[in-house]
């Protein structure tokens, strides 16, 4: 038996909205410590992984691991149908192949539920590997989606360069060119409004905007947003969902041809 | 040249 319960609906809807423009199904692993999600999108060029601790949740029960493929089309279309402050259970029988959502309202006077059928799919593990990056950016994840939207206007790709001084993104193209510098921020009022940057050497890498444009989708999850980034390997855009886990994106950097 | 993710990382 599997059973996952979360207070609010908006939580699920936005890690939904988060992956559903990248991935068109996926397989989430549950066992005693939470939910994984790995999957590659369509096109094998960037890597998404969620991890949703057990703790996190309201309620959680997992007798035996199990591994739901979902069509996550279907799934969006369901999470529809739940109202922001609805109260959201995920359950299944072991060895079953649905799923029930249940929604239940505040004052528990409503309750419905929508099965959902899984499919089997083909599921290939990454093992990614712990690495030190030569640079972490914490930054605003609203400021980082807006950076990737006007950028994206420009190129299809976006360099970035982080030093000591700050991290500066760039890209060029038939209409000219923009940069966009952010510093180092001194002093916030706000933690989230803050700029950090962790460096142990400068890097400068080049990045596809149509995907990083995808990642900004989880934006809503997190008010920061964390980019770690080493020569020749993988970025990692990476949002936490407080109390709750976190979501994060691999992306190959663009090489020269 | 985009590389895929598969490249950097090894399946398990």
């Amino acid at each position: 038996m599997f059973e996952a319960r979360l207070i609010s609906a908006t939580i699920l809807k936005k890690i939904l909205d988060a992956i559903k423009d990248l991935l068109n199904e996926g397989t989430f692993d549950c066992s005693d410590s939470g939910i994984q999600l790995q999957a590659m999108d369509n096109s094998h060029v960037s890597l998404v992984s969620l991890t949703l601790r057990s703790d996190g949740f309201d309620k959680f029960r997992c007798d035996r691991n199990i591994s739901m493929g979902m069509n996550l089309g279907s799934m969006a279309k369901i999470l529809k149908c739940a109202n922001n402050d609805d109260t959201v259970t995920i359950k299944a029988q072991d060895n079953a192949d649905t799923v029930t959502f249940m929604f239940e309202s505040p004052n528990h006077e409503k309750v419905s539920d929508y099965e959902m059928k899984l499919m089997n799919l083909d599921q290939e593990h990454l093992g990614i590997p712990e690495t030190d990056y030569s640079c972490v950016v914490r930054m605003p994840s609203m400021e980082f989606a807006r950076i990737c939207r006007d950028l994206a206007q420009f190129s299809e790709s976006m360099l970035i360069c982080c030093t000591k001084e700050g991290v500066k993104f760039s890209a060029s193209g038939d209409v000219g060119s923009a940069n966009v510098k952010l510093a180092q921020t001194s002093s916030v009022d706000k933690e989230e409004e803050a700029v950090s940057i962790e460096m142990q050497e400068p890097v400068t890498l080049t990045f596809a905007c149509r995907y990083l444009n995808a990642f900004t989708k989880a934006s809503p999850l997190s008010g920061q947003v964390q980019l770690s980034m080493s020569a020749d390997v993988p970025l990692v855009v990476e949002y936490r969902i407080q109390d709750l886990g976190h979501i994060r994106y691999y992306l190959a950097p663009k090489i020269e041809d | 040249m985009q590389p895929t993710i598969a490249s950097y990382f090894q399946k398990s």
